[in-house]
């Protein structure tokens, strides 16, 4: 499988509704410094099941849009799924933030628990529980580099 | 447990000498990589060495090679790790800062080649168009400055060769 | 101790906030950055806070900026403890790994000029040629295979321009 | 005062005798992965007299030039010499590493306690005990920006 389309609503710098994709089999993500790219991995990251301490943001509620223009009382609520493409069938994955910071899961439109919404995820062969390997942030490439035998084991040990 | 962590080592340690090897490739020769335990007996209260050559250089420890050295060594453990917890996708973010132009060449048209196999989807941030003008698409990403938000652009590249030629 | 210490903030606070705006400006409007004594009376026992905000952008902490507005604010920083502390030359290994083109070009500039002062001489290791094509001068520096050597070659770009002028 | 030129003699990755030079005011150093880069960095910082801890080098031993070529009977002396104009003047900071890992100081061809090369070092601006601010390694970057307060308080500390 793989993913077809993203939608974002409210995410960290992407304020609105937005759509983005299609993505093809190698898609690159460019842009100028600021711009959001490095948001857009989070938003994967994000709606693939990614526990906020993992995630760039100190809580949950920092993932939510804010803008220098807010009066103060906006109550934003924000909102990332992923459209993903199975042997022809798509399952829509969607994770939000009410603009109280309480988290909700759904998948095809009905809302789940945490444990069912990663098990669905599984069944796809994307594992946020066991092993990140196939999400790369920016600089983990030289941490991976820098690693010491012992750590590697227990690298290891996580994957297997 | 040791049975997991032995089979995982074998998976991995098979297919980051041939990975590494294929990221390393000049004039038909590529480099030598592999992992060995420490202590085969006891592999969890020992580490796992890791050691890559690039190619023509002799042996030397990880912490003795170049930056760019350390980051295709590292790519090659990352698709090594891959193959034993395969996953539908991989995201990077600018896995190629360290990257000469050569090598960001050799890691574009070896992720192209995996992508190509269709079994694996690849989303890669980069800032590199030596890099990134080898993808099938692009998504460009902009700051909407009146609104202070991203805003997206989706390109095709397959369908633009395609018209062109 | 402590007069040395504040002295040292002074100096390095003023400076880093002229830098950063000009490392950033765009259009005649450049970003804020400034330090802060999180307590005043007490400088040891606490932390200095550096906050650096891009033109056009919000507040935020320093985690919260891009890869690329990180190094920007990191090399004002640099630029603003060497003006309280003034060395002859720096030398520098690939600072701008994170930069895009037009951060790349801004980087290149500052440093070019601040050469041309006379006071500061600069040795900078890069990859990019938007940042290397502004240098007085290169050094390159490339491996001898049968030797498994280092070799260099040195080209002064100032004559050539002004031959071809 | 500046860089006039640099003498490299089986340092690191740089076998035999070689000049590197003339260095011009702003001088830019490129090559591909491995060429050698951060090497030329490494020879600058062990001529101004940076301790072998903060070299990338685990004793003096290894920084000195080793082919696969060699028999093993090598026995190489490594050396690199600052050739530094101040006024119009030149002074030549030479450090070497006898074959066997043994160091030695010499300013103007004179054999001196490191003690003195440093102090001849500081005539010219160039602080190594102080604050090594001037001399910015790989990956030192992004390690600046993630510092906290307290480590910049720990940082300014040094540099007063
Ligand atoms: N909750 C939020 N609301 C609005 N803007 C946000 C929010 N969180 C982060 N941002 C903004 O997003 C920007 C960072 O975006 P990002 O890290 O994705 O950039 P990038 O494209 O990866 O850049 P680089 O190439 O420098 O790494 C910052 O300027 C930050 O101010
Ligand atoms: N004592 C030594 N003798 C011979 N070669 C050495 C010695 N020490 C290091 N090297 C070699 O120097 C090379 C590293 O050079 P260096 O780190 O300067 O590369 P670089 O040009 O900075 O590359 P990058 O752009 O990837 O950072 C390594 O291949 C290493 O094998
Ligand atoms: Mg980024
Ligand atoms: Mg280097």
């Amino acid at each position: 499988g793989r993913i077809k389309r993203l939608e974002l609503q409210n995410f960290k710098s992407y304020g609105g509704k937005q759509i983005i994709g299609p993505f093809g089999d190698f898609t690159a993500v460019i842009g100028p410094n600021g711009a959001g790219k490095s948001n857009l991995m989070d938003a994967i990251s994000f709606v693939v099941g990614l526990q906020s301490k993992e995630l760039r943001g100190r809580q949950l509620k920092d993932l939510i849009f804010r803008s220098s223009n807010d009066t103060g009382d906006e109550e934003r609520s924000a909102s990332v799924t992923l459209v993903y493409e199975n042997d022809g069938q798509e399952t829509k994955f969607m994770r939000c933030i009410s603009d109280k910071g309480i988290g909700e899961y759904r998948v095809s439109g009905r809302v789940v628990k945490a444990e069912v919404y990663h098990e669905q995820l599984k069944r796809f062969g994307i594992l946020t529980k066991a092993h990140l390997g196939f999400l790369v942030f920016q600089g983990y490439v030289s941490e991976l580099a820098g690693k010491s035998p012992m750590e590697l084991t227990t690298l290891f040990e996580q994957v297997s | 447990r040791k049975e997991r962590f032995l089979e995982a080592f074998n998976v991995i340690s098979e297919e980051i000498t041939k990975v590494y090897t294929e990221l390393t490739e000049v004039d038909g020769i590529g480099g030598t990589a592999y992992l060995s335990l420490e202590d085969p007996s006891e592999p969890f209260l020992h580490g796992i060495k890791y050691n890559a050559m690039p190619p023509a250089k002799r042996f030397r420890d990880m912490d003795q090679l170049s930056g760019g050295e350390r980051t295709v060594a590292a790519l090659a453990l990352l698709f090594a790790i891959h193959k034993f917890r395969p996953s539908p996708f991989f995201v990077m973010d600018e896995v190629d800062a360290a990257l000469d132009n050569v090598n960001v060449t050799r890691v574009a048209d070896y992720i192209r080649m995996r992508a190509q196999e269709g079994l694996l989807q690849f989303v890669v941030i980069s800032l590199k168009d030596n890099f990134y003008e080898r993808a099938h698409g692009l998504v460009g990403i902009f700051r909407d400055v009146s609104l202070e938000c991203s805003r997206t652009v989706t390109l095709d590249l397959e369908k633009h060769a395609a018209e062109v030629a």
